[in-house]
């Protein structure tokens, strides 16, 4: 067990309970910032969670950020926490970041698909999807990011519940989505949706579901760029921005295209590290370079959102 | 635990849109159990396939047939799994 933050190893991988035990300690460190919000359970009944960073007010505007919705990219979880902490560490500390909380409240959820994460650490470390019973397949699971009320079952996603793009019987069928949509759509002030993914140095705008751009194209692009500069300004990581529809495929059902279609202007996916030979199985060494630098592109377009009102 | 032994991650750099047409169809081929990490779309991206060991003769000779380029990014899964796996464990000790 991880006793307490500071003795908490960052540069490593992690058990989903101890990730879980971790949020404790970090909400016991900064108990006037950090709070642990039950969203809801997972398909297999584990509590999912989102770390409330808020200075105080009720409801004000807020940034969603969420990880390891797909359960192998580890490297997506294990930089939500290193961020968690950046963030609470930085508060009165760093004058953007104490800015930022001063007006905006911050929901992140760390590991979005805990059933997946879980599966990857006892029995496919490759596993992508949820771990609900498809009826009438033999297979598992539903991808996450195809299960979203955005183009639902349009191109890009699979209807064979043995393809790891699977979108599932109907939007918002999976659980772990339904409790993000639930979630947002209750506290009905989200001024930025923000998905982080690994791997392929991407950040991305909608949409994944049709290849037109968005009425705010210009600006999101502009605002990727900028970030993906802040980013790049650590270690010369090179990324690509565009619409998930062109610079990666077309994708439908997915969560920031849903995100912008509820009025979310500012809704961004992060694909992290590498390009190189690893793949999903970046070294540990590596999380928190690639955590330090996904912070930076992560809190320009933090300020930007902060900055610009609507 | 699934293992993943002797499994391959092959980079494949499509050079044109006849190749990205032969990688989707790949991709619809369920028999090969392949594991599309990147997706086929344009020639700007490369499209990363984890292929099982059992299918990995079959796939490197449609490839070579087709003349699309290709290179092992990862040359056996499980050892870098089980490199992971040992870093988690010690770790947690």
């Amino acid at each position: 067990q991880e006793r307490n933050a500071r003795s908490f190893n960052f540069g490593a991988y992690h058990t989903l309970d101890t990730i879980y035990s971790w949020m404790d300690t970090l909400v016991a460190a900064h108990p006037n910032l950090v709070s642990k919000v039950q969203i809801g359970t997972s398909y297999e009944n584990r509590p999912m969670y989102a770390l409330k960073f808020s200075t105080g007010g009720n409801k004000r505007p807020a940034i969603w950020i969420d990880a390891g919705i797909h359960a192998r990219e580890w490297v997506s979880t294990a930089s939500a926490v290193w961020m968690a902490d950046k963030m609470a560490t930085d508060y009165g500390v760093d004058p953007s970041v104490t800015s930022l909380l001063g007006q905006m409240d911050v929901y992140l959820s760390i590991v979005t698909n805990p059933d997946g994460y879980v599966y990857t650490h006892t029995s496919d470390r490759m596993w992508r999807k949820t771990r609900s019973v498809n009826t009438g397949s033999v297979c598992r699971g539903v991808d996450p990011n195809r299960n979203w009320d955005a183009g639902f079952g349009g191109p890009g996603a699979s209807k064979n519940p043995c393809s790891d793009s699977y979108h599932g019987p109907h939007a918002h069928s999976e659980i772990e989505v339904k409790n993000v949509v639930d979630l947002v759509q209750s506290h009905g002030n989200f001024k930025a949706f923000i998905s982080v993914h690994a791997y392929s140095q991407l950040l991305m705008y909608p949409y994944g579901y049709s290849c037109t751009s968005v009425p705010h194209q210009a600006e999101l692009d502009s605002v990727g760029r900028s970030a993906v500069q802040a980013l790049s300004s650590l270690y010369g990581t090179s990324y690509k921005v565009g619409s998930i529809c062109k610079i990666i495929y077309q994708a439908s059902g997915g969560s920031i295209d849903w995100s912008y279609d509820i009025g979310i202007k500012y809704s961004f996916a992060f694909e992290l590290r590498d390009t190189g030979r690893y793949g999903f199985l970046l070294p540990a060494n590596q999380i928190i370079p690639t955590a330090s630098e996904t912070w930076l592109g992560l809190k320009h377009i933090m300020e930007y959102v902060r900055d610009h009102p609507y | 635990h699934k293992l993943f032994i002797g499994d391959q991650v092959l980079r494949i750099n499509a050079e044109s849109e006849e190749h990205i047409q032969l990688l989707k169809e790949l991709e619809d081929d369920e028999g090969w159990e392949l594991d599309f990490w990147t997706h086929p779309a344009s020639t700007d991206l490369p499209v990363d396939i984890h292929v099982p060991f059992a299918s990995l003769h079959a796939v490197k000779n449609f490839l070579q047939a087709h003349k699309i380029p290709f290179h092992v990014m990862i040359n056996n899964l499980q050892e870098l799994l089980d490199e992971e796996q040992e870093g988690v464990e010690l770790n947690a000790m």
